[in-house]
């Protein structure tokens, strides 16, 4: 298992 | 005093500093509550999986986007021991999940590379005797752990009555440091600890909740209703306790209107957990 965030997109 | 600034960081002056590999504050959590043998018990039963792990990816990027100083860490938040109207063959008032249901639930998260709570509502069990059933999963990194205070019944009182449940600090506290052990023993990254709550009584001496800087724990605001009347809760039952950080639940079913993240993220301190069902 490896840890998968979400992130915002960039601007 | 603390600036909105410190609200990630909020409330406790002393509290431990997030080690390696802490979810919080990095990122905050956007969780799916329920169970797959339920369609009434919160959205992760509630439609199919396929649709509902869109549903959850979908909803997570909300939040980053509504706070993109953080990173958004999806959950699943499957109610792991639930509680029953009923004895059964234990006379406990609850029925623990069976492995092949709990690994069904496990296998979405660990494919998608989200965490898995495994929430307990005792019935007439204690926190105690059920979290060794859960230590084989607890053992795990992306697995944590959620007490349902409302669901612990005591004095004999049986779930589903007019008795709502109530949650010690001597309990919440034995919970820290089962988990506290699991990540020692197996070198795990720390582990996050909720605890729901929405009414005074139903978490007795919080202040008495020792900390541990291999848990990070969360009081969850799960008062449903109007915006107000959750910002009220929210004021009164989980901020005028502090324990560590806080998290705050949507129902889909029973808040009306549902807030938006933006308007969430307005209260202070601003919830680091969050928890749709």
């Amino acid at each position: 298992w490896r840890p998968r965030p979400i992130q915002a997109p960039l601007p | 005093p603390l600036t909105p600034a410190d609200s990630a960081r909020w409330p406790v002056p002393g509290a431990p500093e997030p080690l390696p590999g802490a979810v919080m504050p990095e990122s905050r959590i956007v969780a799916f509550y329920g169970n797959p043998l339920s369609k009434r018990m919160g959205i992760l039963g509630q439609i199919d999986p396929d649709s509902m792990l869109k549903k959850l990816e979908d909803t997570a990027m909300e939040w980053a986007k509504a706070d993109p100083e953080r990173k958004v860490m999806p959950a699943l938040h499957l109610i792991a021991v639930v509680a029953q109207g009923y004895p059964g063959p234990a006379k406990k008032y609850r029925l623990r999940m069976t492995d092949s249901l709990i690994e069904r639930v496990a296998g979405w998260a660990e494919e998608k590379g989200w965490l898995l709570f495994l929430d307990i509502q005792p019935g007439l069990s204690t926190v105690e005797e059920e979290i060794p059933h859960l230590v084989k999963y607890l053992t795990r990194p992306y697995v944590h752990l959620a007490l349902d205070p409302e669901f612990a019944m005591k004095d004999g009182k049986k779930p589903g009555t007019d008795w709502m449940g109530r949650m010690d600090a001597v309990e919440v506290n034995h919970a820290i440091n089962q988990l506290a052990k699991i990540v020692e023993e197996h070198q795990l990254p720390p582990k996050v600890l909720v605890v729901h709550r929405f009414t005074r009584n139903m978490l007795t001496n919080a202040s008495q909740i020792r900390l541990d800087p291999r848990v990070q724990v969360v009081i969850d605001m799960d008062g449903y209703g109007a915006p107000s009347g959750k910002k009220a809760a929210y004021k009164w039952f989980v901020v005028q306790y502090p324990v560590q950080y806080t998290g705050w639940k949507l129902f889909y079913k029973n808040d009306k209107p549902l807030m938006t993240p933006r308007q969430v993220l307005e209260v202070y301190p601003k919830p680091m957990y969050i928890q749709y069902q």
